[in-house]
This record gives C-alpha cells, sequence and structure tokens, in this order.
C-alpha cells in the first residue's frame, strides 16, 4: 500500500467521522441526503461480499467493516432517531436516486471483469459509488448555505477521490501489470463531480467565507 | 507473473 493509497482511506475515514460527529453533536442531519447515505449502504454490501472469500490483510478487512457499519449507523440514525429525522430535509432530497441504482446494475451486467456473482456486484458497487454523491450535491445546491460540518464532510469524501487517483497513477508507475480501467476510469468520473463544490469550497476558504454554491 | 488475487482496494 502506498502514501496515498493510505491518505485516501484516512480522508474517507475522516468524512465519515465528520458526519457521524455532525449528527451526533448537533442532533441534527440537516442538509445530509439520506439517499447518498443509503446509496453508500448497497455500494458497501454489494462491494465487499468477498469478506468471507478474499483475505488480502487485516486492515482491509477491519476497514471494510468500519465502512459497512457506519453507513448502516448514518442510515439508522436518519430513519429512526427520533430528534434526529425530524431534522432531516426531506423536500430537498428528491433525487430519482433508484434510476442510479437500476443503471449501475446494468451497466455492470454489460462491462465487468469477469462473469461471476461476486465480480458483477463488485462492478455495479464501483459504478453505484462514481454516481452516490449526487444525491448530496443536489442537495447542497438547492440549499444554497451549507453549514461547516457538511461542507466539511463533502470536502473529505471529494480528497478521498482525488488520493485514489494520485494512488492509481503511482501504481501504474511502479507495478508492472497494473490495468484496472474499471476502477480507474468510474473513479475519474466519480472526483469530476467534484470539481464544481472544491472551486467554491476553495474560494471560500480563501476569502475566509462562509460556504455558499450559486443556485 | 502472479495474476492480482481479488481487490485490494476498499
Amino acid at each position: 500500500m502506498n502514501i496515498f493509497r493510505f491518505a485516501g482511506d484516512m480522508t474517507h475515514l475522516i468524512s465519515i467521522v465528520v458526519l457521524l460527529l455532525k449528527i451526533y453533536a448537533t442532533k441534527s442531519c440537516s442538509g445530509i441526503s439520506l439517499k447518498t447515505q443509503e446509496l453508500y449502504v448497497i455500494v458497501f454490501l454489494a462491494r465487499y461480499l468477498d469478506l468471507f472469500t478474499d483475505f488480502i490483510s487485516v486492515y482491509n478487512t477491519v476497514m471494510k467493516l468500519v465502512f459497512i457499519g457506519s453507513s448502516l449507523a448514518i442510515v439508522w440514525c436518519m430513519r429512526m432517531h427520533r430528534a434526529v429525522k425530524r431534522t432531516y430535509d426531506k423536500e430537498l432530497d428528491t433525487f430519482r436516486h433508484y434510476f442510479l441504482v437500476l443503471g449501475s446494475f446494468v451497466l455492470a451486467l454489460l462491462l465487468h471483469e469477469k462473469f461471476t456473482f461476486q465480480e458483477i456486484f463488485w462492478a455495479f458497487s464501483i459504478y453505484l459509488e462514481a454516481v452516490a454523491i449526487l444525491p448530496q450535491l443536489v442537495m447542497l445546491q438547492r440549499s444554497g448555505n451549507v453549514d461547516n460540518l457538511t461542507g466539511q464532510y463533502v470536502f473529505f469524501l471529494g480528497a478521498y477521490r482525488a488520493f485514489y487517483i494520485l494512488n492509481w497513477i503511482y501504481r501504474f508507475f511502479t507495478e508492472p501489470h497494473f490495468s484496472r480501467w474499471i476502477a480507474c476510469l468510474s473513479g475519474l468520473v466519480q472526483t469530476a463531480f467534484y470539481a464544481d463544490f472544491f472551486y467554491y469550497y476553495f474560494i471560500s476558504w480563501k476569502n475566509n467565507a462562509k460556504l455558499q454554491l450559486p443556485a | 507473473l502472479p495474476q492480482e488475487q481479488g481487490h485490494d482496494e476498499l
């Protein structure tokens, strides 16, 4: 594992901690898209079907369990916790996320590394992760004002993707047979979705102002 | 060279 991959995993972890912190400390999930969070649950469950069949390392196994557990906890809070669920901005979270699930699954049936149950679900999870942030980004755009922790959450998620791209570049030059075009292309698409957000994030940071997205 | 075993990224 190289430093970029590790930095990517850590920023991913930080994003989840920031989100859990926001929900726990403020007892509020305003500005957070339940649809994006539900998509992440599907992404992790579909991708980590290999938990019981392929052992890579203790690190990988622990991280997989943390990602599954934390995404389930977030969705549980937003749906079941009495105080938290009242703060959910349902009317702003109207993205038709079922289409993303359906589209990703069809794409996985067409484009995959091997035609096996696990590999189809792995490819599905890669495609779905690439678009899972869309309901969240649309929600941010709609509300215009982004509270601090929500902004940090999306920032760290985007940083995670950026580090994974650096990780692939590094692996491409250091590993003789590194070719994983499904993950790399999907990763590029996914990171591109954050470009707009990053632009406004850095402007607000430079001006030391509250993050605001144009309508 | 050995084939990659499974997906090693998260």
